[in-house]
């Protein structure tokens, strides 16, 4: 197909910073109907990624801090990146979400296994 | 698209009892990797679901009992359904994965986002 990220990607998507508690994290996924949230520095600047799995991690480890459950190696995709690039990442490091980075690694958006379910069937 | 729910789902799923505890089903997720568990009666039947981002809700909420975040009313599908209507079924509630049962409401297999996505791009 020639379906790229920036075709399937949310935008205006919930951040968060990494002072953030977990119960800020949990928080902002509930209120925005999210799983995935990216995590910021101070200067705005991507630094890891917080889930809804690992929110459970915390819960079935007893772990207090978000640093402790954030994962720092972020994959991430290029808005225009093929989808299938995108779904081969996912399914390699098992992951159902990237956030999409700009040139200078700022976060514009997010693509996800559910937003790409959708095109399940459709042929281009 | 000819494919089948039965092409993709997930067998052999983890699922807990409606008697279990918040911390229980945290700690499923992690050791298994997954983020939507069915939720068995004592009979075996299928009474609910409950996932990582119900967990996100506990903590949150402050909530106690696995009763309490559980999804009672389950979305589900059949093996032999297309999976046109599978993803149809999860964009039209927001959700990320169905239960997939037989003719009398046992749990068979889990169908999700995740597991759909690695299909895109592929035209059958
Ligand atoms: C390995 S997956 C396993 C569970 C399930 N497959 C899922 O995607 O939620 C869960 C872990 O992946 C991490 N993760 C999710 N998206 C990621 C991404 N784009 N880059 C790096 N790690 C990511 C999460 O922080 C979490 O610790
Ligand atoms: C509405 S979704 C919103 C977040 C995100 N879209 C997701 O799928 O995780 C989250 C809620 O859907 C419920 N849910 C997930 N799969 C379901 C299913 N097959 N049937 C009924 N409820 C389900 C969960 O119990 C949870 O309360």
């Amino acid at each position: 197909s020639h379906t790229i990220v920036s075709d399937v990607m949310a935008t205006e998507i919930p951040v968060i910073s990494e002072n953030s508690s977990i119960k800020d994290a949990a928080g902002i996924m509930i209120t925005r109907g999210v799983n995935h949230l990216p995590v910021l520095d101070e200067k705005g600047m991507l630094t890891g990624i917080v889930t809804s799995w690992d929110i459970a991690k915390a819960v079935a480890l007893g772990i207090k801090s978000l640093d402790e459950i954030m994962s720092r190696t972020v994959i991430t995709a290029t808005s225009d990146e093929s989808i299938e690039t995108a779904t081969k990442k996912m399914e390699e490091f098992v992951i159902s979400a990237l956030p999409v980075v700009d040139k200078e690694n700022h976060v514009i958006g997010l693509v996800s296994s559910e937003g790409l379910s959708r095109l399940v069937g459709q042929c281009r």
